[in-house]
């Protein structure tokens, strides 16, 4: 049975694709075939997997706008078990193009039901917004991950992520939950990182991932060699808090 | 007359409020009047400054949509020159509702449009998108001010942005120009922000603000308090630097 999970948070830049490929690295280190899928037009998780855009190519753009089927998007990556269904620059218009089209928020659901059928994970990189992408994702998904930045803004932004799945929930999609919140970028020498991780725990308890996703420049360089952190520097602390999330998915 | 800036780019994550909210402050501080525009549902550059939603108190959504006046939403801070027009969460809903107005792009120039003279400066935080609100933030400005992380997938994006400034430009707003690109979180001990600062130095010249703003936690600990970095820890290297980057504006 296919899980299919999104990576979400309107909050931009708390760590959705870095969570949403490393993690996906780390599942297909495991041997569990995944599928993840850049719903985001800024391109970042298949760029940060080195794939950029063909000509000819099909991407989720065409997919979500009915010209290609999902699997002619399917591109192959280093790691046998991770496949990547990348981005397009035009999924920024796909929201004004699809204002009037019949249950809009389906398309992406649609599109995966019955062609992810060899994958154990789909995961779903999600923009930084609440808009018609991320609400594709949320329909679609059985359950969402929510990467937290240990930050002020950050934690302000949690409530209305939550309405957001209920809203979802009692609207489109029964089946959805919260799969957890990960805590990303601490910073053990921070107070601030400290504060925000002890407010996170107490009110959501065991909905909060016992990963923590350190603060790591090895995160950061991996993207620019094409490449997750698993394969770019496995013994970095970074490389290793995403194979320790992914056990805790596995479990 | 009035000089009219958005704090834009797409990337999330980058700086794009703390810049708005605390070059604002620094511009306030050396008594120049300014009005900071809170443009982003997230409502992060409001709460920034401890404006809380008060029932009645009407916002940016109620001037954009045309039930109330700029004047009518402006709230004052505790810097005499700092005036604010905060956000709200139905930000996030203008965009659909006013998909079929006519010259949409125009609304928050519109509203701007002699209701500022009392101002030197109007600065507006965007969100991280280049949809329809920023969109708006373009056409209302005479130019952008584009914060930029040090990182690989910040670099990535900005071509992204620079081809919608050229196409509001063409478009909409003939005035509209680049003010500067400012480097932020900066960290002197990591070689990728050297190595991105060194090539943005190069690609675009004295576009590029002299002052950068270093990875500083006292920035992002100032939120909390609601107040701006200079009235939190002003001998902070995260304030100065914003002092440094209002000298340079203002020169
Ligand atoms: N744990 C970490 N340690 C260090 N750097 C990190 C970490 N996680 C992410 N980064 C870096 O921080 C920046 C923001 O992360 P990322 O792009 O994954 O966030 P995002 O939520 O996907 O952003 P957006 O909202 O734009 O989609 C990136 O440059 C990334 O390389
Ligand atoms: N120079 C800095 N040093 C340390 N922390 C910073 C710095 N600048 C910003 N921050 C923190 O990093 C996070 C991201 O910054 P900020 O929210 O200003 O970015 P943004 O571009 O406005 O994000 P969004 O795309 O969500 O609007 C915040 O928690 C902020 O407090
Ligand atoms: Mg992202
Ligand atoms: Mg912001």
């Amino acid at each position: 049975m296919t899980r299919i999970l999104c990576v979400a948070n309107q909050k931009g830049g708390v760590g959705k694709t870095t969570t949403a490929v490393n993690l996906a690295a780390a599942v297909a280190a495991a041997e569990r075939p995944v599928l993840l899928v850049d719903l985001d037009p800024q391109c970042n998780a298949s760029s940060g997997l080195g794939l950029r855009p063909e000509p000819g190519q099909p991407t989720l753009y065409e997919v979500l706008t009915g010209q290609a089927a999902l699997v002619d998007a399917v591109r192959s990556t280093e790691l046998q078990a991770l496949s990547v269904v990348p981005a397009s620059r035009d999924l920024a218009a796909a929201d004004v193009e699809l204002v009037s089209a019949d249950r809009r928020e389906f398309r992406l659901r649609q599109a995966l039901d019955g062609a992810v059928a060899d994958y154990e994970y789909v995961i779903i990189d999600c923009p930084p917004s609440l808009s018609f992408l991320t609400v594709n994702a949320l329909v679609a998904s059985d359950a969402v991950i929510i990467p937290l930045q240990c930050e002020y803004y950050a934690l302000e932004g949690l409530s209305q992520l939550l309405h957001t799945i209920r809203t979802v929930r009692r609207g489109f999609n029964p089946r959805l939950r919260v799969e957890g919140i990960v805590l990303t970028m601490f910073d053990t020498r921070n107070n601030l990182s400290h504060q925000v991780a002890e407010e996170v725990r107490r009110h959501f308890k065991d909905k909060v991932f016992r990963s923590v996703i350190p603060r790591n420049v090895r995160l950061s360089e991996a993207p620019s060699h094409g490449k997750p952190a698993i394969l770019y520097d496995i013994r970095s602390t970074g490389a290793q808090s995403y194979l320790s999330m992914a056990r805790e998915l596995l479990a």
